[in-house]
This record gives structure tokens, sequence and C-alpha cells, in this order.
């Protein structure tokens, strides 16, 4: 299975995130995990294209990267992590559950997986201060409603 | 474009 991925980051995250997949592609969810840790700069460029798929107006695409991001912070190093704690990323994710940006225009089930992965991450990643900064944002705006 | 030891960053978004 594995030789029948696509080469680059992009191709596999468009495998991965497909909105015509009919379920979760986890050979291609795989392939993109393994293919960002082989690369130099596979990390900052990784988040880039997550960032963009998880800002979809498709709610499938969205939840398929969301799920992306997910099972590449369990499976990835330290490199990625980086990436993922930097206000960078973390402001592409504050984007979509906000109001005052895309919010509005975004499904509860985006929105709430996205917070329930950043309050995840400030339990697991407790080092990583940015991610429990953002969070800690988000709840004083009223955005983390529990 | 970031170079392998980019450490930089941007500032939280204010909502």
């Amino acid at each position: 299975a594995a030789d029948m991925e696509p080469e680059t980051l992009e191709a596999r995250i468009n495998k991965a995130t497909n909105p015509l997949n009919k379920d979760l592609d986890w050979d291609g969810i795989n392939a993109f995990c393994e293919q960002l840790n082989k690369e130099l700069e596979g990390p900052p460029l990784a988040t880039r294209l997550l960032a963009h798929k998880i800002q979809s107006p498709q709610e499938w695409e969205a939840i398929q990267a969301l799920t992306v991001l997910e099972s590449c912070m369990k499976g990835c190093g330290k490199r990625f992590h980086d990436e993922v704690g930097k206000f960078r990323f973390l402001n592409e994710l504050i984007k979509v559950v906000s109001p005052k940006y895309l919010g509005s225009r975004t499904s509860e089930k985006v929105k709430s997986k996205i917070l329930e992965l950043m309050y995840s991450w400030t339990l697991g990643l407790p080092h990583e201060l940015k991610i429990s900064e953002a969070y800690q944002m988000l709840k004083k705006q009223g955005i983390v409603k529990c | 474009t970031a170079s392998f030891h980019d450490d930089s960053d941007e500032d939280l978004l204010n909502i």
C-alpha cells in the first residue's frame, strides 16, 4: 500500500482529505505523517497545508484534515509539535472557531474537534506554552464553553 | 521561505 501513495506532501494531503473519500483514508493519513518527518522543511510545510484544509468550507474535508493533524501529533516528534505549537499555526485554528473570522460559517462539529484537540494538547504537551496560552485566550473570550 | 532552524513566529491573534 505504501508504494501506491503519491510522493509529495501536497499530493498526500490532497488524497487524505479528499471530499470524495467514503471513509477515512488511513493509509493516506499515515503516509502524510511519514513523509513530513522525512523532509527538511516537512513540518512547516505540513502545518501550512493542514491549515488550508482545516479552513475548508467543506466539512468532510476539514474533518479529515483535523484527523490527519491529530494522527500526526500522536505519531510525529518534536519538530512537528514545535510547528503546531507556534502562533503561526494556532492562529489559523483560532480563525476557524472565532465568529470574528470564519466561526459563523463553520459547523459545530469542526469547531468542537479543534477545541478538543487543543485541550488535549494542553494536557499532553504542557511544555508547548503557546498552545496553553492560545487555549486560555479562547476560554477568556467565551469560545470554549465547557 | 523558512530556513531549517527557523524559530520565528507571529503574535497570538487578538479576537
